[in-house]
């Protein structure tokens, strides 16, 4: 142990593990978290190369390689609960990403939002088994947050009871959604729905795009992935082009919204429910904005105590950087702020499920005052928390733009949360609609 | 702003909107909101960012109202008022952040964790303000003076976090694996490690990279 990080901890006016238990919601959490850790800890499958100093190619590879054996060991150890699955990712995974991500963290979530019954016996037990791998094609090549403008088209045939998928133009190709590329073979599309003549606007279809067993695109289909980019280079975030695509009439999420036999449109109780899986994912990414900024916060501030630099008096030792005042205005506002984002997080998840438990009983009325928060919120912490992430990899000095410091792949990793789910001043605007008319 | 100014009552997160100056019996101007903020009080910084949210709310309704009144499209007024409408939702969000982060601490039984926190939570609502203080200084919510005094409370509580600090990420619990890091290694074992790190670059496979013999040494023969 370095002399100086022991001294620190000497030093400290409170037991730091009282905290870890707040953190984590109890005593229990923090024992059941660290326990499920150390099965990943202790098991050889899951030692693995340094992504760093490996090809995009490479990285795909092993991050595919470590999806599979995530998957067998979650089954192994039993490990079923979301937020045990979420802590097992988060060790399993590091500072990366995984191409099955979205299946987990997008497509089954609109299944249990947006599914029937029936739709969700279909479709979630092989999905939790990955037979299928899903993701969520939303965005396009030329539209994104405004999802009026989203042109891809759903349009029901009654004579054979099936939906005809089309990209009319290169604009409406579906581009960004991760694992996408290579790795999913069914996604859920989002798409302008038309029956009788009539569009009635987005909804989310399940579309099969690649055959089970052979992995090939299906015929209508082309799917591929969209090149490198800032960061996620294990992920494949991908494109999708549909061609007179034909789906069955079930393959339409009907828990709210439905299209009968014949084509007759039946409205949702609300339109926002729509967009239910994003309310999900945006509240989830405010507790992710704390996580980031805490790493990049424990990086710093542990380095910062490790490093001596300069002198604050003549002839004396160098001092731990940490004891410049310049250091400490860097740092602890942003470790603060990491504590705020933490308890924020903890505040909007509990929210989100009680309004969400209220939705599912037909009571909408707390739903746009949770539409507006969550979309302030996602907007306010991921702005924050990238500004800080990259105050903390200025403040480890020539070290941070190393790789070695971790805050390079913290940072490209967190980055795009300012602009997927929602670009953030499109959110702030959602927000302020909220407070214009309230 | 629109059901407020109609006379309804509105519940939640955005309830400080009941209390705007133009909605009382006694019409105030913002200037005569009160100015005493304790900085020592949570309670009282919690007040401070309510009152900065209810103003620009307000600031971005009425120049909202303005350009609509400029017989400009709603479409139209909303985007020449954008500017004002997103500072607004986020003076929202950061009193939403501050208020979360202060009701938690009473729910704190460690007197010493409770402290500590405590510092926490004033250092990140000093620092809001001292970021924004044109926001609080042209409401009227916090004076110039007080100013001064809340980036002299700033420094004292960088000083009293100081020797808490690596206790205080310790406290995240995050595993080595996890932060991928030889910065911000456990055991602070840094030098060594780096050293270990770069050692496996690619790069270093080999004594002299295969470029040499393509290209350097081709030219370097030549000269």
């Amino acid at each position: 142990m370095n002399p100086d990080l022991r001294k620190e901890r000497a030093a400290a006016t409170f037991n730091p593990e009282l905290i870890t238990h707040i953190l984590d919601g109890s005593p229990e959490n923090t024992r059941r978290r660290r326990e499920i850790e150390n099965l990943i800890l202790n098991d050889p499958d899951f030692q693995h190369e340094d992504y760093n100093f490996l090809t995009r190619s490479q990285r795909y590879e092993v991050a595919v390689k470590k999806s599979a054996t995530m998957v067998k060991k979650m089954r192994e150890f039993g490990i079923a609960d979301p937020e045990e699955i979420m802590w097992f990712k988060k060790l399993h995974m590091v500072n990366f990403v995984e191409p099955v991500g979205l299946n987990y963290s997008m497509f089954i979530p609109t299944l249990l939002n947006q599914g029937t019954t029936a739709q969700q016996e279909k479709w979630m037990h092989p999905s939790q088994e990955l037979q299928i791998i899903g993701t969520y094609a939303q965005t396009e090549m030329g539209h994104g947050t405004h999802l009026r403008g989203l042109e891809t088209t759903a349009t029901y045939d009654p004579k054979t009871q099936e939906f005809i998928l089309n990209s009319p133009t290169v604009t409406s190709i579906k581009w960004w959604p991760g694992g996408l590329g290579k790795t999913s073979n069914h996604a859920i599309v989002l798409a302008q729905l038309i029956t009788r003549g009539e569009c009635y606007g987005l909804h989310a279809f399940v579309v099969p795009i690649r055959e089970i067993g052979t992995h090939k695109p299906l015929p209508g289909i082309t799917v591929g992935d969209i090149g490198p980019k800032f960061g996620y280079e294990e992920m494949d975030n991908g494109y999708l082009k549909m061609d007179n695509y034909r789906i069955p009439r079930e393959n339409m999420l009907m828990k709210y919204a439905q299209v009968k036999p014949d084509g007759t449109y039946v409205k949702p109780l609300s339109n926002k429910l729509t967009y239910g899986t994003m309310v999900f994912v945006r509240s989830f990414l405010v507790g992710s904005a704390a996580q980031s900024l805490s790493k990049a916060c424990t990086i710093a501030i542990r380095y910062s105590a490790v490093r001596r630099q300069s002198e604050i008096k003549r002839s004396e030792p160098e001092p731990q950087i940490l004891d410049f005042q310049t250091q400490q205005y860097k740092l602890f506002p942003l470790l603060a702020t990491a504590y705020a984002f933490h308890f924020l997080g903890r505040y909007i998840k509990e929210t989100y499920m009680r309004i969400n438990e209220s939705i599912g009983q037909g009571d909408l009325s707390e739903l746009p005052e949770l539409h507006a928060l969550t979309a302030g919120l996602k907007a306010f912490t991921t702005w924050t928390a990238n500004a800080g992430i990259e105050e903390c990899r200025m403040a480890c000095g020539g070290h941070g733009y190393s790789h070695s410091s971790g805050i390079p792949n913290i940072y490209v990793t967190f980055t795009p949360a300012c602009t997927f789910e929602g670009e953030n001043t499109v959110m702030m605007l959602q927000t302020a609609r909220f407070l214009m008319k309230i | 702003y629109d059901q407020v100014q109609s006379g309804k009552l509105v519940g939640g997160m955005v309830s400080y909107l009941n209390d705007l100056p133009s909605q009382r019996i006694q019409p105030q101007q913002v200037a005569v909101w009160p100015t005493l903020v304790d900085i020592n009080s949570l309670d009282s910084l919690t007040e401070a960012y309510k009152l900065r949210a209810a103003r620009l709310v307000e600031i971005a309704a009425k120049n909202l109202q303005a350009q609509v009144s400029h017989r400009k499209s709603k479409e139209v007024a909303w985007n020449l008022t954008s500017v004002d409408l997103v500072r607004a939702s986020e003076a929202h969000c950061h009193y939403v952040t501050v208020k979360v982060f202060a009701d938690k601490l009473p729910k704190i039984q460690d007197r010493a964790v409770q402290a500590v926190l405590r510092n926490l939570c004033l250092l990140y609502s000093l620092y809001g303000i001292s970021q924004k203080g044109g926001d609080f200084l042209e409401g009227n919510i916090i004076t110039g003076a007080q100013m001064s005094q809340v980036n002299s409370r700033i420094l004292e509580l960088l000083t009293v976090t100081r020797p808490n600090a690596v206790a205080l990420v310790d406290a995240f619990d995050f595993k080595d694996v996890t932060l991928g890091s030889v910065l911000g290694r456990y055991d602070g074992n840094v030098y060594e490690n780096l050293f270990e790190w770069a050692k496996k670059s690619p790069l270093n496979k080999t004594e002299v990279h295969e470029s040499y013999y393509k290209h350097l040494k081709p030219l370097q023969s030549k000269l």
